[in-house]
């Protein structure tokens, strides 16, 4: 399954943390207001935090973050 | 399948229980109101325990913590 | 599938039962009221007993323990 | 799929039965008023039998024992 | 898939048949009033006969037994 | 998938067929009005023959056989 | 998935083709009107034709042959 | 996935086409009215074509040739 | 999958374009009008080109083409 | 799945763009209104682009290019 | 899955993140107004972001990037 993020202000992180043993931050991507970025689970992330003001969809339905 | 959790309150914690024979806390996320993680179950995690007030989406709807 | 339980006093006890020919009680999670575990059978936990007032989500709908 | 089965009065008595040639009573669950236990078929378990007053949830809905 | 079989009257009999080139009964499970069974079909068991006065719940729906 | 078979009058045949490049009869169970036979496909029964007055649930829904 | 065809008159034909370069009948099951006949397709049958008056049930849907 | 066809005129053909660099007709089943064929796609069979009057019925519904 | 394609005129031309780093014709089968296809996607064919006029039935509903 | 695409005007090019490191252009596939193409996803083929004025059916629903 | 992605005006980027312990822009693919893109998640692209006025549809609905 894939989750679709989309950033409703500047400056917002989405941020891949690591599968395994240890659970780190390998990945901030910076996202602008508009930006959308459509994003897996891989073999490399095994979770997603998102920090800021954006919409998330997934088979879950749509949730907002930042608020 | 892969969990939803957004945090209501500063101070939520999701904490990752190991798989495996033991069942210890392998990894503790400290979330502020508003964050949003979506997070799966994994070769290490193979339960996830909520406190604090957040909400968590899941095939199985919506559930609310920390009431 | 995983199974979503929110404690709903204190002291509730989720319990995982071992696969295989023996069945015993491998881990006893403690819960507070309001907490929430979700947890999935594995190649340790073939079953998961609850004792104390929760709510139990699944694909079979939510069913109350307890009382 | 797993099996989940609230007891509706004490001394209820949930029963795996051996897979293979021989059919027996490998492990029997003592449940108590309210508690609920959920199982999974198994490698060591072909046949689930319920003894006593409780509810037993499935995909083919809802089923009372013991009347 | 399981096959779930409440006894509505005592002295129900659930027969497992044989799988492969001959078709004999391997086990009879007895079932007084109100007992339940729930089983699948294995290695072992490629068919089920119900003799008795029982509901059996499956995808189908339900069918009575008996009468 | 399994079929259900309840016979409606004495004396149905539920015949097994078998699987290969002969097709003949390896089983017949005869059925007496009242009883269920649950059976499925296996290596050895690639068609089922049914013989007399008896409701046959499948996913396909029910089919009255004998009429 | 299986077929279940049911014979509206007598003399009705059931017959499977042969799988493989070669299409040549392999058996003709012949059915009293009534009799059900439930069937795959398998290694060997890889198409079916129904010859006389008989209801053909599949997936989709019900078939009438013969008219 | 099989598909079911059936002859509304004497005379009707379907063909198997043969998988493969090439295309060509590897069998010609000739139909009489009201006669039906289920069959499937094969390691043969890549293809398959209906000349003359029929009724073709698969998981996208109904289509009737040779109007 | 497989596509359903019904000639709605003489003439029409569905053609298989190979599998692989070049993009060819590798059969074009001529249809005449009511005349029916139907076709798998395959290890040869990739992509199926349909002129003239034609109506093509798959999971995605129907789409006429020629016009 | 596979994507069919029907050109609404001459001189629609349906782009397969490559599978690996690099992403570049590796056959244009030229349509002429009322042509319809249906392709799949390849070993070779990641992505498809259309330039001009065409619908695209695929379980997404209905999209429309070129304006 | 597949997602599909309509630029809604001239310059529309479509970026390629890679799969792996880095997170880096493999390709960009510029999109004028009315051109469409049908693109995977691949061995490739872990990661699909969207700079610009476009409209992303996939099984979670369509969303609206750029505003
Ligand atoms: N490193 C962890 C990441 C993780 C996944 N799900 C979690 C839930 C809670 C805490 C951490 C996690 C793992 O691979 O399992
Ligand atoms: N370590 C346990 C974790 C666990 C999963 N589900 C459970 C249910 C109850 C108690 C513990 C668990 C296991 O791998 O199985
Ligand atoms: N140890 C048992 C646990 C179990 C699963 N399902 C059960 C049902 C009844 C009693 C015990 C069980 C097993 O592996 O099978
Ligand atoms: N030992 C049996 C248990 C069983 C499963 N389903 C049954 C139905 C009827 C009687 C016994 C059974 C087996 O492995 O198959
Ligand atoms: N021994 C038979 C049992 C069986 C299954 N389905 C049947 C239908 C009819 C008669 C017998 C059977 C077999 O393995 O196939
Ligand atoms: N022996 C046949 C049995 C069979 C299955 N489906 C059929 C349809 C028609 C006639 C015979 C059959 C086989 O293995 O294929
Ligand atoms: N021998 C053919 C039988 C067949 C299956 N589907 C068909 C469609 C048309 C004609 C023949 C067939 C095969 O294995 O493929
Ligand atoms: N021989 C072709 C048959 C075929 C399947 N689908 C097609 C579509 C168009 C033309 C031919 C075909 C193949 O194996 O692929
Ligand atoms: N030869 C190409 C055929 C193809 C499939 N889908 C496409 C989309 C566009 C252009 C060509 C294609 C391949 O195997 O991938
Ligand atoms: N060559 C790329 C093609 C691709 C697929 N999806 C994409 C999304 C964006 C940009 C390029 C792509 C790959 O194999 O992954
Ligand atoms: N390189 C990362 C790309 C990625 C996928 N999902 C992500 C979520 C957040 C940040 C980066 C990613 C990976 O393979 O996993």
């Amino acid at each position: 399954e894939n989750i679709i993020i989309k950033a409703l202000e500047n400056g917002v992180s989405i941020i891949g943390l690591t599968r395994g043993e240890n659970t780190k931050f390998h990945h901030i991507e910076k996202m602008d207001k508009g930006e959308v970025l459509i994003c897996q689970f891989t073999e490399y992330t095994a979770a997603i935090k998102v920090k800021g003001k954006a919409v998330i969809f997934s088979s879950k339905g749509e949730v907002i973050s930042g608020e």
